[in-house]
């Protein structure tokens, strides 16, 4: 298997800074990896973290056995609607959402273990026409829906043992929501970016719209991956699906964004933007922390460092095809790297 | 950035804003 393993190429001197494959998880059942994400999971007291895999049909659970060896812990089987992807929950034990549907997602479900039973179980959160929906602290779940005319922005908390309590309200904007982003420094501070290119904040105490401002028109459809305030200022990690190359920034992938909320008046911070001479677009990608990861359209994935606004690590398509995901570890700076046929890397960063 | 790029900033803007913005 070591020929399948693609050899990632460092970008710069940054010795410490390193792309280094650790292991594989070898599905001889799965068909194709929809989404890949990590979740702690505890059992018998041993509290681990474990790989979640994503299949159109199936979602596995998978616990480290050994250093190089992984074993699949069980396999929950969905229904005829596909999954789409992973929702993953921060700071949960036994609990993993997903969102299912085709082409938008239509019903959100949540997978757990029930010790009261002893048995792996799932039951329904949400159904509707579900345009964006993040995983919060606190085992909440925040997604936005479009019946008709209306656009509904609800917050769905969960009990440790996954019953959805009441959920709260937030006054939805005008502009469709297509991705949100907790705003780490303000504990109750929500964030989201909109279609028309804007981005608005809630209060997720009050369920207040509190200010809509607008990004710009260089960088359409910009999709909001974190956020931070800082000195009075808000800083927001943005993917630019459909961004195009210019002279000055090159072919960005990542942008930080200065807004001062107050005014809504905005300043670009750091572009990072696809290595020099790299052919292709940013496809789909994840940011934590300073650290951005993202799948490339020429099958390769890309890995910044956002505060440096520079490419560090590029792991290339390998023998065995293209790189179709990349998504961060939970715990560490692991890098879970998903093909198209269904074949998941761990790397550590 | 300074301030007169991004205009007066505040380090409360979030309790600023919910005082300001409809219930």
């Amino acid at each position: 298997n070591e020929a399948e393993q693609s050899t990632p190429v460092l970008f710069d001197d940054l010795a410490e800074e390193n792309l280094q494959f650790v292991s594989k998880l070898k599905d001889s059942s799965s068909s194709c990896a929809v989404d890949v994400s990590t979740v702690w999971w505890e059992a018998a007291g041993c509290r681990e973290l474990c790989v979640v895999t994503a299949c159109e049909n199936s979602v596995s659970l998978w616990k480290p056995l050994a250093p190089d060896h992984w074993g699949k812990v069980y396999t929950w089987q969905l229904g005829e609607i596909p999954v789409i992807q992973i929702i993953p929950l921060l700071d949960t034990c036994n609990l993993i959402c997903i969102a299912l549907g085709n082409l938008e997602i239509g019903e959100i479900r949540l997978l757990l273990y029930s010790s009261e039973n002893d048995s792996f179980k799932q039951s329904l959160v949400k159904t509707g026409n579900i345009k964006a929906v993040l995983g919060l602290k606190d085992r909440r779940l925040v997604s936005s829906s479009r019946s008709m005319q209306e656009q509904e922005v609800e917050v769905v908390s969960f009990s440790e043992t996954g019953r959805s309590k009441h959920g709260q309200t937030l006054m939805p904007p005008e502009e469709t929501i297509l991705a949100f982003a907790e705003v780490e420094g303000v504990k109750d501070a929500l964030l989201g970016t909109t279609a028309m290119n804007s981005i608005v904040i809630w209060n997720l105490k009050t369920g207040q719209l509190l200010k809509k401002m607008h990004i710009g028109y260089s960088y359409p459809a910009s999709i909001c991956h974190r956020a931070y305030s800082d000195s009075g200022l808000l800083f927001v990690v943005l993917s630019h699906p459909h961004a195009k190359e210019s002279e000055s920034c090159g072919n960005p992938a990542f942008r930080v964004i200065a807004f001062n909320p107050k005014t809504a008046r905005s300043t670009g911070v750091i572009f990072s933007s696809l290595p020099p001479g790299h052919a292709g677009r940013y496809m789909e990608g994840e940011v934590k922390d300073a650290l951005a990861a993202a799948v490339l359209s020429s099958g390769a994935i890309a890995v910044w460092d956002l505060l440096l606004g520079r490419c560090t690590a590029l792991l290339p398509p390998g023998p065995a095809g293209s790189w179709a995901l990349v998504r961060w570890s939970a715990g560490g700076s692991g890098l879970l790297a998903g093909r198209g046929d269904g074949g998941v890397c761990l790397y550590r960063y | 950035c300074s301030d007169s790029d991004l205009g007066p900033i505040s380090l409360n803007w979030f309790e600023e804003l919910s005082s300001e913005a409809p219930p």
